[in-house]
């Protein structure tokens, strides 16, 4: 009987004071590592892609912890069309932070310029959190159905790091990931920028962005919007985003509260 | 020290101050009348309350316990508080200027994960490890 009454413990719900609200609000935001409440200028517009994949990993982490197992994540997350594409399972569950960054710059060739096609994306990572090192860092875009006819022709996508820009030529380049498809498939593509991202972390003035390639079999260079590859312009679910998986420094020091 | 413990103990057996209490050893000495021991209580945090859902995207809030009170340790069947807390008990209360008394401290702990924007409409993703208390020392 004691152990049944002592079970039933009393669950007391009490309306919390002004000032005991205030320091509520503080004392959370101060757990999150934030200054003040933020403010996003289209905060709660949905649906975007971005927003929507971290709701799919924030149920996936939410559902790992209610199994209490730690056999990692098994679910698929914004199915991909990516063969390379590791199950991001172990990643999601040693991820402390999980960070979407929105495509801030989208620039393509210039129509008076010679080929080859490319475009290019920039993503701000100035505000990343302190004293966490990535992990993963993947580059996400949407693919639409080719709109070439020959749908059974192969496609390969190439995604570069611009390391340093020059006035009159081209931009050194790194290859960071490429992937072959079929101009007839459609859905995400994914591309490990892991170091590309570190880079950035390091140095962020040295962050140019990244510039996609789209080439045939026979190397023909391909515009990217003619192969089906979305950008900016996109509807708002297929927009091309970077998530990146941080993890806390094992020698990060909580200060006591 | 135990066995006066006991003899004097049977006299004050059924004056419990409290209906949640446990039955204890240093029921009169160490937790005087009027005095509460440990209660579990359970917190909500709203998000939506506080007017915060334009930045937080999940949860809607969350539930955590928190235990108030003294706690004190059952030395007969049900016993649940560790050895070294009911050990600094029984030390306290030989050596009560230099010992303190054991305090209640969380047991088991779980994670909890916060969805947000950011101000440059980014969205992050925050797992909180052994962030929401379950249960307490004397629970």
């Amino acid at each position: 009987s004691f152990v049944k009454n002592h079970l039933r413990s009393s669950f007391i719900q009490r309306k919390l004071s002004g000032r005991e609200k205030r320091e509520m609000q503080r004392e959370i935001l101060s757990i999150l590592g934030l200054p003040g409440r933020p403010r996003p200028a289209n905060g709660g517009q949905f649906p975007s892609s971005a927003p929507l994949f971290m709701l799919d990993l924030y149920h996936a982490m939410c559902s790992e912890e209610e199994d209490d197992g730690g056999q990692g994540v098994s679910r698929p997350l914004f199915t991909t069309l990516s063969t390379q594409s590791p199950p991001l399972g172990a990643v999601i569950s040693e991820a402390d932070t999980v960070m979407s960054f929105v495509n801030m710059v989208e620039n393509d060739r210039d129509i008076f310029h010679q080929k080859p096609y490319w475009k290019e994306f920039k993503f701000d990572m100035t505000q990343i959190p302190t004293g966490e090192s990535v992990t993963v860092a993947e580059f996400r875009l949407f693919k639409t159905r080719s709109f070439s006819r020959q749908f059974n022709r192969t496609l390969h996508i190439s995604i570069y790091e611009i390391l340093r820009e020059h006035a009159n030529r081209q931009p050194e380049l790194t290859l960071l990931d490429h992937e072959s498809i079929q101009a007839g498939d459609e859905g995400w593509l994914v591309f490990d920028v892991t170091a590309a991202s570190n880079h950035w972390l390091l140095n962020s003035k040295y962050n140019s962005g990244l510039r996609l390639y789209v080439e045939n079999d026979d190397g023909q260079s391909i515009d990217p919007s003619l192969a089906g590859i979305l950008g900016r312009r996109a509807p708002r679910s297929k927009q091309p985003f970077m998530v990146t998986f941080f993890r806390a420094s094992k020698n990060q020091i909580r200060s006591t509260r | 020290a135990i066995k006066q413990l006991k003899k004097r103990q049977q006299k004050k057996h059924s004056d419990l101050p409290h209906p949640n209490k446990l039955p204890s050893v240093f029921d009169h000495i160490h937790v005087p009348d009027g005095r509460q021991v440990c209660k579990r209580h359970e917190l909500y945090v709203s998000f939506r309350d506080l007017g915060w859902l334009d930045w937080v995207i999940a949860p809607q809030g969350y539930s955590a316990f928190y235990c108030e009170g003294e706690c004190s340790f059952p030395l007969d069947s049900c016993m649940n508080a560790t050895n070294h807390a009911i050990l600094q008990s029984l030390v306290h209360l030989m050596k009560p200027e230099s010992v303190p008394k054991a305090c209640c401290a969380p047991t088991k702990l779980s994670a909890t994960s916060v969805l947000y924007y950011d101000n440059n409409n980014n969205v992050i993703l925050k797992k909180h490890r052994n962030m929401v208390v379950k249960s307490c020392g004397c629970h």
